[in-house]
């Protein structure tokens, strides 16, 4: 089991540390705002309040202690670079932090951050391509050239079989999953990699995965 | 090609507004603040300077002709709810507003909104697992019970064809891509659907899907 430590418990910071304790870790949760502390003191091992570019509070918290601390600071880019630094000088061996622009990225990457996440700008860019295409219930980008979508069957699709459908050879398209709620009620199934047998229903969610060129391709189609 | 609006230019609706209109769509972004409607100037096809709870500000800058309104005011939920309110007089198609807590979420649905966008909770989901598990580089969430995770080659891989590994029968996870930087330098390349032939090389990245519990399971094997 590892031991976390989540610096900024805002709206990020806090999502982090609630589900990093759902998945049964240790995490300490520490933040300057004490009404931020107080509540996720019932969700986390120890929620504390203090300044995180302070080294001997974050001592005295037990930071240093732990395998993997999130940073999670947005719109103070100065403490985030500082608490960053403390950090590192702590010896912690992983150290995830927020950016909120290209450069606080790139600097956070010199500083030594193992990752550096963008929420707001991949979320963006998900939801942004989702809406430009038709009927796309969802988008991720794989790489920089390859994406899975999900889409609802397309009329033509229903009542074929895959083998018939051809989607690899025909659209260069994989089919990785199907996503059916039952006719007889009930939560939805996803099936995955499904045989050359299976027919398209109605309502199908199909899970797409192919190059960039080859989804906008589809998207002409059905649009 | 659809006409967007974006209302709200913070970090998600800036960023939103520019992939927009960087895929070829027209892009009206509005803010009630001066310097975010200035700095998205050049990039969008209008930006304007407006209070989005006035109905006439949005119709003088032709909002109720656009397609789909994007709605990305996350500390004042009031606003929000009244800026998408607004927009559902003024007749517009499709309406995306990001939330930020469950209840926001459930009110926006309530009014109409076609979907509910979550950035920093979805985030701190996927990185949150990736961070328990060993060596996960990515963790995406494709239905509540099955997920794609990215890892790399595990050693025992290295060198094995897949039709060896029989991951599936073996794991019941499907390798859906494998990401390689070639040897001779260059960048990464990705293969999707690769062949029962296909062997595994050191540094290979593979991009697995699977149900939860055998994701687990891997995590446990690799761990
Ligand atoms: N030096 C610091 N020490 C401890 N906590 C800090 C420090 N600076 C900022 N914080 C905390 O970090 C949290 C997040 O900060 P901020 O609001 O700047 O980031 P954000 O990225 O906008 O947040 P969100 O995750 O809500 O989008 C806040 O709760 C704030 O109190
Ligand atoms: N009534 C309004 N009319 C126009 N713009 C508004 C209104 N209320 C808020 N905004 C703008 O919406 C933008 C985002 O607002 P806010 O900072 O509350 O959300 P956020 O979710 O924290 O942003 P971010 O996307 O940066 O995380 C700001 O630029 C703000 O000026």
């Amino acid at each position: 089991k590892k031991q976390f430590a989540v610096i900024g418990l805002g709206r990020l910071g806090s999502a982090m540390a609630a589900t990093l304790a759902d998945l049964g870790h240790d995490v300490i949760g520490v933040d300057a705002n004490e009404e931020h502390v107080r509540e996720m003191a019932d969700v986390l091992t120890h929620a504390v309040q203090l300044d995180a570019t302070d080294e001997r509070a974050l001592r005295a918290a037990g930071i240093q202690d732990v395998d993997v601390a999130v940073v999670s600071i947005g719109e103070n880019i100065e403490a985030s670079l500082l608490v960053v630094m403390q950090l590192k000088e702590l010896g912690i061996p992983t150290i995830v932090a927020k950016a909120v622009t290209s450069l606080h990225g790139r600097i956070l990457e010199r500083l030594g951050v193992s990752r550096v996440i963008f929420p707001e700008r991949d979320m963006a860019i998900r939801v942004a391509h989702s809406l430009v295409m038709t009927d796309v219930i969802d988008y991720i980008e794989l790489s920089r050239d390859f994406s899975i979508v999900e889409i609802p069957a397309p009329p033509p699709f229903v009542g074929r079989t895959l083998r018939e459908l051809e989607l690899r050879p025909r659209l260069g398209l994989t089919i990785i999953a199907i996503k059916r709620k039952p006719a007889t009620g009930g939560p939805e199934v996803t099936t995955v990699s499904p045989g050359g047998d299976e027919r398209i229903q109605q309502n199908d969610v199909l899970v797409l995965l192919g190059d960039n060129a080859q989804i906008a391709k589809l998207d002409e189609l059905l649009g």
